[in-house]
């Protein structure tokens, strides 16, 4: 998770409570948004007595974690009021231990509120699909337009060199959901995002085989990847028109 | 061409 969000976002409050982690973040340029959720079903054990808000800059973060091993059990403590957050790295055979302190940071965050959506259309497709899409189109155009009808979803971008666009119609994989593409629509939607951002998003396609793209028009594209026992959803703010 | 929008246009402040 933080390596799929650590260019998006630096400074992040993670918010802990009885239901678990999450963290909510906007980019820089307040054009992207980043909400996660790690639900108690995610650690075990979990325990967190007081709400509290660790403030953590993912840099840092991020130079800890490559210290750990893939398979490694990784306990995070961290005491109430506290100055940092610790980190013990534990390979399967439990034969090394590692242990890290990093610093925490009071991180005065603007917290928005995301109103219950419901979206003209929900599409449903591989992530490794929608990460070659954007980066392919990527390479012609600084912008997508995200076009969803009965028919299919069509991505279509145009820059200097030329045009290009890639369509996709709903098609049902038996042996594997993930892997499946379908489309719900209520009206017919388009869109146009800034690839840039969809590049960054899909750096999360590791984390789930696929994702959801949740669109209507005039709004916030929802870009989710479903964990295990949780989420990651992006927002990204669309261009329009004068 | 389209111009990009600020996620405020959209989701207001808690």
């Amino acid at each position: 998770v933080v390596e799929a969000i650590k260019d998006l976002v630096q400074d992040c409050n993670f918010d802990c409570n009885d239901d678990g982690i999450q963290l909510q973040a906007m980019d820089n340029s307040h054009v992207a948004l980043v909400s996660m959720k790690l639900s108690t079903g995610a650690f075990s054990p979990f325990r967190c007595d007081r709400n509290i808000a660790l403030g953590i800059n993912l840099n840092s973060l991020m130079k800890v974690l490559r210290a750990a091993g893939n398979d490694d059990i990784l306990t995070l403590k961290a005491e109430d009021q506290p100055d940092s957050l610790n980190l013990v790295f534990e390979s399967p055979g439990q034969d090394r231990m590692s242990e890290y302190d990093i610093k925490l940071m009071d991180i005065d965050q603007e917290h928005l509120g995301i109103p219950e959506t419901e979206y003209a259309a929900t599409i449903s497709l591989p992530s490794a699909e929608f990460q070659r899409i954007c980066r392919d189109l990527s390479a012609l155009s600084e912008s997508v337009s995200i076009e969803a009808s009965k028919d299919g979803v069509k991505f279509s971008c145009s820059g200097d060199i030329g045009n290009g666009s890639v369509t996709l119609r709903p098609h049902t994989n038996v042996e594997d959901e993930s892997k499946s593409t379908s489309i719900a629509l209520t009206e017919p939607v388009n869109l146009t995002f800034s690839l840039k951002y969809l590049v960054n998003f899909c750096k999360a396609s590791s984390l789930s085989g696929s994702v959801q793209l949740c669109l209507s028009n005039e709004v916030p594209l929802l870009v989710e990847f479903k964990m295990g026992a949780g989420y990651l959803r992006f927002y990204l703010a669309p261009k329009i028109g004068d | 061409g389209p111009k990009q929008r600020s996620l405020f246009t959209f989701f207001q402040k808690v």
